[in-house]
C-alpha cells in the first residue's frame, strides 16, 4: 500500500460519505444523477464478486462494503426515500445509461485478460467506471446552480482514480508487479473525462464564484 | 512471479 493508493481510497471514501451526508442530512438529492449512482452500483457489484472468495485484508473488505454499501443505499435514497425522491430532477436526468452499458459489456467480451465469468465481470466494471460519470457531468451541465456538496462529491470522485494512476506509476517501478494494460486504459479515460469539469471546478474556487458548467 | 497488482485494489 502506497501513500497514493491510500489518498486514493480516501478521497473515494470521501466522495461517498459527501454524498450521503447531503442526502442524509438535507434529505435533498438535487443535482445529483440516479443514473450514475445506479451505474456505480452496478460497477462495484460487477467488481467485487471477490469479495467472499478471495480475503485480501481487513481493508480491502472492509472498504469493499462501504462502496457497496454507500452506493446501494444511496440509489435507494433517491428512489424510495418520501422526502428525497421528491427532489430527483428525473426530467433532466434524462441520459440512456443502457447505452453505457451495453458497449462496455460488449468490450469486456471481446477485450478482456482472460475468458472467465469473474473475469469478463471485472473488465466490465473497469469499462463501465469509466464513464459512469457521463450522465452526472450531463446533469451538471444542465442545473444551472451547482450546489458545493455536489461539486464537492463530483470532483473527489473524479480525483480517486488519478491518484490511483500515480499508484500504478509508483507500483511498476517499485515493485514486480504488472498493471494489466485495461486497468490503465480505462483510469486515463476515466480521469480525462473528468478534465474539463476539474478546469471550471478550480477556476470557481479561484475566482471565488459558484460552479457553472457551459452547457 | 508476476501477479497481476489488481487483485488487491479497490
Amino acid at each position: 500500500m502506497n501513500i497514493f493508493r491510500l489518498a486514493g481510497d480516501m478521497t473515494h471514501l470521501a466522495s461517498v460519505l459527501v454524498l450521503l451526508l447531503k442526502i442524509h442530512t438535507i434529505k435533498s438529492c438535487a443535482g445529483v444523477s440516479l443514473k450514475t449512482q445506479e451505474l456505480y452500483a452496478l460497477v462495484f457489484a460487477t467488481r467485487y464478486l471477490d469479495i467472499v472468495t478471495d480475503f485480501i485484508s481487513v481493508y480491502n473488505t472492509v472498504m469493499k462494503l462501504i462502496f457497496l454499501g454507500s452506493s446501494f443505499s444511496i440509489v435507494w435514497y433517491i428512489r424510495h426515500h418520501r422526502v428525497v425522491r421528491r427532489s430527483y430532477d428525473k426530467d433532466q436526468d434524462t441520459f440512456r445509461h443502457y447505452l453505457l452499458m451495453i458497449p462496455c459489456m460488449l468490450l469486456a467480451l471481446f477485450v478482456h485478460e482472460k475468458f472467465t465469468f469473474k473475469e469478463v465481470m471485472w473488465t466490465f466494471s473497469l469499462y463501465l467506471e469509466a464513464v459512469a460519470i457521463l450522465p452526472q457531468l450531463v446533469l451538471l451541465q444542465r442545473t444551472r446552480n451547482i450546489d458545493n456538496l455536489t461539486g464537492q462529491y463530483v470532483f473527489l470522485l473524479g480525483a480517486y482514480r488519478g491518484l490511483y494512476i500515480f499508484n500504478w506509476i509508483y507500483r511498476y517501478f517499485t515493485e514486480p508487479h504488472f498493471v494489466h494494460w485495461i486497468t490503465w486504459i480505462a483510469g486515463v479515460v476515466q480521469t480525462l473525462l473528468y478534465a474539463d469539469f476539474f478546469y471550471y471546478y478550480f477556476e470557481s474556487w479561484k475566482n471565488n464564484v459558484r460552479l457553472q458548467l457551459p452547457a | 512471479d508476476k501477479m497481476n497488482m489488481r487483485k488487491d485494489e479497490l
